[in-house]
């Protein structure tokens, strides 16, 4: 593609084609969008984080990442919609406008970039990480079972050939270990989404506690409004709750640890379907995908903006 | 490139807790190389299990003994990622 313009979002692309995409997005708005690298992965390869900004310091800030499961495809995919539309809807869309005149938005499209050449180049069904385990034949870590919260305990496998293998040690992952140095040493980030596939769902933490989170409430009432926007476009349906009653116990996920360093709104993503194609969702999809997860991303931003705490 | 011909993705439909502990027993059974798409959870649930070509016969009979009901959600894996990325290709030709 010759620009953001005529780039299209209606087909999945290489790690190649999306890092491309980045650059073409930020040279196209040098004042609203720049690339952030905040680390490498296990394979070398940079993690590139996209920041939305009008200006200020250090603002209150909103963190959106798609594919930590590399093979989610439509969620990567989902992202590059984002990063477009948000330079599409500042300055036209006042609801919008208003949310990134006072809050940054950071936006990381590849959040496993080695998982995701991985899918690209040798196994489509690729979900974890590449790094190795001493004394296994087995590869790769899975990201959303390696954060410090609850780590280790039931609901991830200590089997390294297991989908949910949760690692030799919390933030053993340099993918995930990135993201928590950066939120860390940002210190002003009020909303954490990260988003995954398939299956429909809003979840708020806890995954690996039956105790409700502090802010249960708020968070379940916000979740109702999120996925009511989301269904108002193509009447797709989201079913919302904490992660261990909605899907069930999961230990060290990412929204828990979030959640617990005083990020209140902490929520995951499930994308489209609930039960045809699985991580295989054709092409056509991505674009309806993409547009009605906006509607539920604007209504948990605008919440926080309107929320401050 | 790993291929997938032949592996279907059941969807299966747990009744109640003890078919849920079926399902998982499944899941420990590394010898059949299953991949949960969506991992067993509570009754009225369903479970999402990619089954490669050489276990499925062994997953439907043990799914039969039990009484569990499941469905073929995805017939032929790779039929789909073939679609997948002749989509692609076409669309980089373009």
């Amino acid at each position: 593609a010759a620009s953001t313009d005529t780039f299209n979002y209606a087909t999945y692309h290489t790690l190649d084609e999306i890092y491309g995409f980045m650059d073409m997005l930020v040279a196209e708005h040098p004042n609203l969008v720049s690339k952030l690298q905040i680390g490498k992965t296990y394979e070398g390869r940079p993690i590139y984080v996209l920041k939305f900004s009008t200006g200020g310091n250090n603002r209150p800030a909103i963190w959106i990442d798609t594919g930590i499961h590399s093979r989610e495809w439509v969620t990567q995919a989902s992202g590059i919609w984002f990063a477009k539309k948000i330079t599409q809807d500042y300055g036209q869309n006042p609801a919008f406008t208003a949310i990134l005149d006072k809050m940054d938005i950071f936006l990381e499209i590849v959040t496993n970039p080695d998982g995701f050449a991985f899918t690209h180049s040798k196994n489509r069904l690729w979900r974890k990480t590449r790094s190795i385990t001493a004394g296994s034949s087995c590869v790769g870590v899975d990201p959303n079972r390696n954060w410090d919260a609850g780590f280790g305990k039931a609901g991830a496998s200590s089997n390294p050939c297991s989908e949910t293998y949760h690692g030799k040690f919390a933030n053993s992952e340099t993918e995930v270990k990135s993201i928590v140095d950066f939120v860390k040493s940002h210190g002003n980030i009020k909303a954490f989404i990260s988003i995954h596939s398939y299956s429909q769902l809003l979840l708020y933490p806890y995954g690996y506690t039956t105790d409700p989170a502090q802010d249960q409430a708020e968070l379940d009432e916000l979740a109702k409004s999120a996925v009511t926007a989301l269904a108002s476009l193509y009447g797709t349906k989201f079913k919302y709750g904490s992660i261990i009653k909605a899907i069930y116990r999961a230990s060290g996920g990412t929204i828990d640890w979030t959640y617990n360093q005083g990020i209140k709104y902490s929520y995951t993503f499930e994308l489209r379907d609930t039960g045809r194609y699985g991580f295989l969702l054709p092409a056509s999809q991505i674009v309806p995908t993409a547009q009605e997860t906006w509607l539920a991303l604007l209504t948990i931003m605008d919440h926080t903006l309107k929320h401050p705490y | 490139k790993e291929d997938f011909v032949g592996h279907q993705v059941l969807r299966i439909s747990v009744a109640d807790e003890a078919q849920v502990q079926k399902v998982t027993e499944l899941e420990d059974l590394e010898h059949l190389q299953l991949d949960f798409w969506r991992g067993p959870a509570q009754p009225g649930s369903p479970v999402d299990v990619r089954v490669p070509f050489p276990s499925l016969q062994a997953v439907k009979v043990f799914l039969e003994a039990h009484g569990i009901k499941y469905t073929i959600m995805i017939e032929d894996v790779q039929s789909l990622l073939d679609e997948e990325e002749e989509q692609m290709f076409a669309f980089q030709a373009r």
